[in-house]
């Protein structure tokens, strides 16, 4: 309408012009009038993103892939509302101990370089950069979810007896990064025991350390995920069961829908502080 | 009588304070790009008349009952109760954040369940 306005302004001022030659003061104040209502338009806005939380309008990229387990949580938030008209603010996911969260947040990895690219089949480093959660929002849970698809056993020889389906997935924070001389110094976070005959979804537990890259982000040296056996022994398979890194044959929305995915649970103050 | 009549007769023609549809459509605004769901949500606000005497219904507080009371004798000391939100419920919303990042949120008091007279 302000842009209709503005045009309309114009026309009229330019029809004056040819027909009298006189200037006419009308056009100038519709374009004040059309600026002032522009600075309100964008102020509202501003206050409106304020009141989400945004510093500025987001401006995503055209081609980004939603995580399907945020598309589920949404899901099932809203089918809760549904069906049993609750009021409050909080996200329940069933074990996890979100407590009073009413923020969800999703975060991939920093994919390696070609050249840093990790040899190795059975341990990951996995980094996020979690440095956009503000920090108003208390942390709650934070979990590491990981995509593993099952492995066919005709296709592996190796699997015989019932004791070789059954791996462990650990989750290790990474203390101090892995050198030329030494390798990296890493604290367990969390073990899931699985079968590698089934195709799933793991979570493991990573609030301790998300808690602490919050608080002090130069101590960031991500996760280390193991895939190994259950009596410690690295994985035999020729396989791969734990979708850790990109494969080369892969297509890029596989890996999007099945790369690992942290999500973080936090309560965002903000606003109940304001109502209070 | 005929002041009764007329007062009756205007009580009909103004509106109780009752609860509106308002539906937001994040299209409408241009923030479909950012905002994954909802498409937009029924917000509703509250208008309308809160007459003497208070309805039940009208979910009035002890002390919009004085004011439309005092209103009632003499409108020119005090205006009547105001028709607003008496219970509101939030909605979750799924979007991306200026780090291209998905985050779902919960925003407290986002719809209005119930209108009343305050």
């Amino acid at each position: 309408q302000e842009t209709a306005l503005l045009v309309a302004g114009n026309t009229n001022n330019n029809r004056r012009e040819d027909y009298t030659g006189e200037t006419s003061e009308k056009g100038t104040t519709i374009r004040e009038n059309s600026g002032q209502r522009t600075k309100d338009i964008q102020a509202l806005e501003s206050s409106l993103l304020k009141m989400f939380g945004l510093g500025s309008r987001p401006r995503p990229r055209k081609k980004l892939e939603i995580p399907q387990y945020m598309l589920e949580l949404y899901q099932k938030q809203m089918q809760i509302r549904d069906s049993e008209e609750i009021m409050g603010g909080d996200i329940n996911v069933r074990g996890k101990f979100t407590g009073s969260a009413n923020t969800v947040r999703s975060f991939h990895h920093l994919e390696p370089k070609v050249h840093e690219a990790q040899s190795s089949t059975d341990k990951v480093t996995l980094i996020f950069n979690i440095s956009s959660v503000p920090e108003e929002e208390i942390l709650k849970a934070a979990e590491l979810r990981i995509y593993r698809e099952q492995i066919l056993q005709h296709l592996e020889p190796s699997l015989k007896r019932k004791r070789d389906f059954r791996y462990k997935l650990e989750a290790h924070e990474v203390i101090k990064p892995q050198t030329k001389n030494r390798d990296s110094i890493t604290r367990l976070l969390d073990t899931k025991i699985i079968d590698i005959r089934n195709s799933s979804w793991e979570s493991l537990d990573l609030t301790p350390a998300v808690v602490k890259w919050r608080t002090t982000p130069r101590k960031s040296h991500g996760v280390e995920v193991h895939f190994i056996r259950l009596d410690g022994r690295p994985s035999e398979l020729k396989s791969s069961h734990v979708r850790l890194r990109r494969s080369i044959n892969g297509d890029d929305s596989t890996w999007q829908a099945q790369r690992p995915l942290l999500v973080t649970y936090s309560d965002d103050t903000r606003s109940k502080r304001t109502k209070r | 009588e005929g002041k009764r009549r007329s007062r009756s007769h205007k009580r009909k023609s103004k509106e109780q304070c009752r609860r509106h549809a308002l539906y937001v459509d994040f299209k409408d605004v241009g923030w479909d790009d950012w905002i994954v769901a909802p498409p937009g949500y029924q917000a509703f606000y509250c208008h309308g008349d809160c007459p003497f005497p208070l309805a039940d219904h009208l979910n009035s507080t002890n002390h919009a009952i004085v004011q439309t009371l005092v209103n009632s004798v003499n409108p020119s000391a005090v205006p009547k109760a105001c028709c607003i939100p008496t219970e509101l419920s939030p909605i979750s919303m799924l979007y991306l954040d200026e780090y291209d990042k998905v985050v779902l949120k919960n925003y407290q008091d986002m719809v209005v369940e119930g209108c009343g007279c305050r």
